[in-house]
């Protein structure tokens, strides 16, 4: 099922 | 300099175990107020905070320090704490060391090497969720364990009032319901359906360190990371975990 996202792909976390 | 005394040695073993399932390495950024740790695991999929206000400790004491130690090698040292046992935390500045001692029927010590793990200054999202849940670990886990029966991925949803845990594989299908009145849930604050899908064993590593009567809170969208929330020992742990996305 579907396609593993990263964090970064949501949020510029740094 | 840098001196804590824990209680309960077997309760830090929980934190670490935690942080250890997702992480090969860790900075942990001590000052006079406690002790802090973020960092994402290699593939930036999952991202673990780990938060220990002074008051969770027996004695504390901390100027600024990063300390950064390998998580692999700080869980074997763990693993080796007895029931009983305190454990004392202190920073050789001299020697580069983190001195890991349990107190017990012996004192037992390890001197764990520093690595240079610069702090991350990553910051946990502040995110809207439209769904908040508390619910038991243990049930939750359970469902968890019902869902690799089935598939590698579950889907996490909220439907009309309930949180349903929902696995699909090519043959056979797993799903948990949590209504609001059942006893496994403590709250629901519902503000929308959703629906997301994560990798079943990030989740299950996520929620290792929680025993079956600790609180999760569950924060769910729809295709949105998921964040789990629990205390373990006076720490409070927070995971987000990016989802599977339909392409």
């Amino acid at each position: 099922f579907g396609k593993q996202v990263t964090l970064d792909d949501f949020f510029k976390i740094n | 300099m840098f001196r804590a005394v824990i209680s309960e040695a077997k309760e830090f073993k929980k934190v670490i175990d935690a942080a250890s399932n997702l992480l090969d390495e860790i900075c942990f950024e001590v000052n006079e107020e406690g002790i802090k740790a973020r960092a994402m695991d290699p593939s930036h999929v999952a991202l673990v905070s780990i938060d220990i206000p002074k008051e969770a400790f027996e004695e504390y004491e901390a100027d600024v320090h990063d300390i950064g130690v390998d998580l692999e090698a700080f869980k074997k040292i763990m693993n080796r704490a007895k029931a009983k046992d305190k454990l004392i935390l202190e920073l050789d500045e001299e020697k580069n060391k983190l001195n890991v001692i349990f107190k017990g029927a012996a004192t037992r010590k390890f001197a764990l090497a520093l690595y240079d793990v610069s702090s991350s200054n990553l910051q946990v999202p502040d995110i809207e969720y439209p769904n908040e849940i508390l619910i038991k670990a243990g049930p939750f886990v359970d469902a968890l364990k019902d869902a690799d029966l089935v598939n590698d991925h579950v889907t996490l949803k909220v439907e009309d009032g309930k949180f349903i845990v929902y696995a699909k594989g090519d043959l056979n299908e797993s799903e948990t319901i949590f209504e609001e009145d059942s006893e496994s849930i403590i709250s629901m604050n519902i503000g929308e359906n959703a629906k997301s899908t994560f990798n079943l064993e990030y989740l299950r590593d996520m929620t290792k360190a929680a025993s079956s009567s600790d609180i999760l809170k569950i924060y769910l969208g729809t295709d949105m990371p998921v964040k789990i929330e629990y205390d373990v020992a006076g720490a409070n742990l927070t995971f987000l975990l990016a989802p599977r996305i339909e392409s």
